[in-house]
């Protein structure tokens, strides 16, 4: 079956999109067929992947807002490499929160567009807003599995609480199959005592401690400068830090 | 009389509530009354300033979701510092883009409650959530200015067309007192190639370049462990880069 893996974290700037990008680019190198769905208006997973779309292509905002619904398969874009595809986004989802407030089962309507796509898939890894939002509770309606990035400094260990009970009530209303597969320490920098102080909260408090990743991703430039150039970074520079890093987060979602 | 100030950009993690906070803080310092006025849910101003309330203590929350609306002066707590207020949030902010929806003149809301407070304050600062939704939107019809901080990163410097437009929006339909004060470039790191393209970019391209402060916040863990202790960086650590480069940006505004 069909792996589907929500990355998710209320707090801004803590490397969902580059996790989405990169975890995905690496599983699609070492053989699997990988999909990206980028539920955020910024549409940060689109631009960091190279793709810009002509002005009538439909984005994922097609797919949810019920405008003569075009089929998800219409829908996806093929990127520069080979298993990776892309659901993408655009600034109009915005506009969906306010838009579909009123419709029965609107958090459904994610899960509605991409049931075909199951089975033509290894991993859909979808990218989220900085926010607890419809948009977000469509992918976790969708989804299976959620990827928590946290980045090492206080906010965001801060923002796992909410998060969690957030989550915890969508398992219990609306998808019970819904389960957070791992925390990732991101953006971590050795070198400061703020990184190492929060990477020791996350492995020692009981909530957060069985879910913690071994692998832990380090503050990298290569991974930013690989976002302006549109390209994952295990494709952009393959010797780097960041490469290293997505490459054996890869290998530790295989194995579990 | 009172320069009340929104701190603002849809990307996620680019320095708005540090901003906020230690810019605040610098303010403060040199004898202005400040209030921080914090209008996200995640309430990381409210955290960084140290403060923690009392479970029935009212929040903005309560001023704009009319539940027997308490007067803001009410709603105001002191911090550790003096001449520096707070405006705490809470959680249950995020219920109230759902909850006003149907309400007529609902994006009006923290500017009726926050009309008394005029005249009390040299500055206000509001920090507003990574999304361009109701609260931020709130936020901009009370204000009369914009600081939007800009990671030098891709992403951050691609998020700002969109906020441009968001404001240009609210300045014809709703605020037109509104006006942009500047762009402030942050965590900046000099050693990185990326970094210094996107400050160049900033400079160079025609919508943005005569916004740029000539400050730049230079990325320093000591702003991110001031965050953990909950106390702004001037006050936490008067000798670091963070501080140094606040309190500079506090005199550049002054300027403006
Ligand atoms: N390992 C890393 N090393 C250095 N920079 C990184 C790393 N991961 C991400 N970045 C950069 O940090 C910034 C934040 O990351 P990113 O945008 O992926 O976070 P996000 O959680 O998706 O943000 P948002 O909440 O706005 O969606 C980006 O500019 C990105 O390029
Ligand atoms: N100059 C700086 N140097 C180092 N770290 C910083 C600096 N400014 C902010 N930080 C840290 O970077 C992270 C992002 O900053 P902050 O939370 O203030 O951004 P934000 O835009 O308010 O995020 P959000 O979009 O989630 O509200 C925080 O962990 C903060 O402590
Ligand atoms: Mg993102
Ligand atoms: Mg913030």
């Amino acid at each position: 079956g069909t792996r589907t893996i929500a990355v998710a974290n209320e707090k801004g700037g803590v490397g969902k999109t580059a996790t989405v990008i990169n975890l995905g680019a690496a599983l699609s190198k070492v053989g699997h067929r990988v999909l990206l769905v980028d539920m955020d208006p910024q549409a940060n997973t689109t631009r960091g992947m190279g793709v810009s779309l002509a002005a009538d292509h439909p984005s994922v905002y097609d797919l949810i807002s019920g405008n003569g619904t075009p089929a998800a398969s219409d829908t996806v874009v093929g990127t520069a490499w080979k298993r990776l595809d892309l659901l993408p986004s655009h600034v109009d989802l915005s506009g969906a929160e306010v838009e579909l407030v009123d419709e029965v089962g609107r958090e459904r309507k994610l899960s509605e567009a991409l049931e075909p796509l199951l089975g033509t898939y290894d991993f859909i890894l979808l990218d989220t807003p900085p926010s607890l939002s419809l948009l977000t509770v469509n992918v976790f309606t969708f989804a299976e599995e959620v990827l928590v990035p946290c980045q090492t400094h206080p906010y965001a260990f801060g923002a796992l609480a909410e998060l969690f009970d957030t989550i915890e009530a969508v398992q219990a209303e609306i998808n019970p199959a819904l389960k957070i597969t791992g925390i990732i320490p991101t953006l971590f920098d050795g070198r400061t005592k703020v990184s190492r102080e929060i990477l020791q909260r996350l492995k020692t408090e009981e909530r957060y401690r069985p879910l913690v990743f071994d692998t832990i991703i380090r503050l990298n430039t290569t991974v930013a400068e690989s976002a302006d150039v549109g390209k994952p970074v295990v494709f952009f520079r393959s010797g780097s830090y960041g490469a290293k890093d997505y490459v054996q987060l890869a290998n530790e979602l295989l194995g579990r």
